[in-house]
């Protein structure tokens, strides 16, 4: 099941979804962003959308929407140009409903998150003047806690939230570790090396089950085995106490499909990717296999997926800045 | 591979590598 949009505009960065509050009312939105322009769209009937706020941006390029759990009346985004200089807050006054933008961060900004609790985390500097902090927002978004973790001596690469405990978070670091913190203390509880077969790696997601950690990882750099095929996603169990970590799953894609990973996005125990042939795969991770392709439609290949955050629905985006919307 | 190769496990892993860390 499908709709689309055209946003307008031939720079289609990211896209994402969220509850946004109007009047009283929360409304499952759809957010767009191109480099000079973030939009806000609501659903009309028939599967129909409507453009209800745009933000627009002449100095710095548009990199990617930051979606905040819990929050409704406000969009986080990242501003640079090839790499992150800033985090802006898009927002309305709720007189008038005009659209405004406020500077939440700026500086080498190495990688962020949306958390649960409506709260941000990002980091900034590399390994010796690293510095990472949680922003938590107030419920209309207005005012804000800050709150710094210890940082490791590795520079992090990228966060991931810990799926049923709220006080932990993940980060990979570009020397191939991952640490955890205690959020509610800021502690760094431990740095644990994993193999170095996984190098450059992206950790999209984590579980915490019976004692261990699972966590989701993706491949930008796997190469095709004859035992494997092509991996995209990896499932591996770390023991925290002992850091010590098993490969657990490998998703591949079936035999006769080509491609690596591009981009892709965890939610729950379904993954998602846009390979370089321009096809979006899903796995079940429970299930352990491939449940879905879907090939480039009207010869233009992906180039986004995002699961939406309202609902099941799979936001699937290509370059000339159509979304499509699939119901999974 | 197993899972029996990672170790003695924790259920309370987060309490106790909260306990133990640096504050």
């Amino acid at each position: 099941h499908s709709t689309e949009q055209n946003p307008s505009s031939s720079c289609s960065v990211d896209v994402s979804a969220m509850w946004w509050e109007r009047a009283g009312t929360k409304e499952p939105c759809i957010i767009t962003a191109c480099e000079d322009v973030v939009s806000l769209w609501k659903p009309l009937d028939s599967m129909q959308w409507e453009k209800v706020h745009t933000w627009h941006f002449t100095e710095v390029p548009v990199l990617q929407i930051v979606p905040v759990p819990d929050i409704y009346s406000l969009i986080c985004v990242a501003l640079g140009s090839l790499e992150i200089r800033e985090i802006r807050a898009l927002l309305c006054s709720s007189g008038d409903e005009c659209e405004k933008q406020v500077l939440l961060q700026s500086g080498d900004i190495k990688a962020m998150l949306g958390l649960t609790k409506r709260r941000l985390v990002s980091s900034t500097g590399t390994f010796c003047n690293q510095q990472i902090q949680i922003m938590t927002f107030a419920e209309d978004g207005s005012s804000k806690d800050e709150q710094l973790l210890m940082p490791p001596d590795e520079t992090i690469l990228t966060f991931a939230e810990v799926h049923g405990m709220q006080e932990a978070l993940l980060g990979t670091t570009t020397v191939n570790s991952i640490v955890i913190w205690n959020l509610k203390t800021g502690q760094l509880l431990k740095k644990m090396h994993i193999d170095d077969s996984y190098q450059t790696c992206v950790c999209h997601r984590a579980y915490s089950e019976m004692g261990l950690l699972f966590i989701v990882l993706s491949h930008p750099c796997a190469k095709e085995s004859q035992a494997f095929g092509s991996p995209v996603f990896q499932l591996l169990a770390i023991n925290p106490m002992t850091a010590q970590s098993v490969g657990v799953l490998l998703c591949s894609l079936p035999q006769g499909q080509a491609g690596r990973f591009l981009e892709g996005d965890v939610k729950d125990h379904v993954a998602a990717a846009v390979l370089t042939s321009g096809t979006i795969a899903i796995w079940d991770l429970l299930l352990g296999h491939c449940t879905a392709l879907l090939p480039p439609v009207s010869d233009q290949s992906w180039s986004l997926v995002k699961w939406s955050g309202t609902d099941s629905h799979l936001l699937a985006g290509q370059k000339d800045g159509n979304i499509f919307i699939y119901r999974y | 591979c197993s899972t029996a190769d990672l170790g003695p496990i924790s259920l309370n892993w987060f309490e106790e590598l909260s306990s133990e860390a640096p504050p």
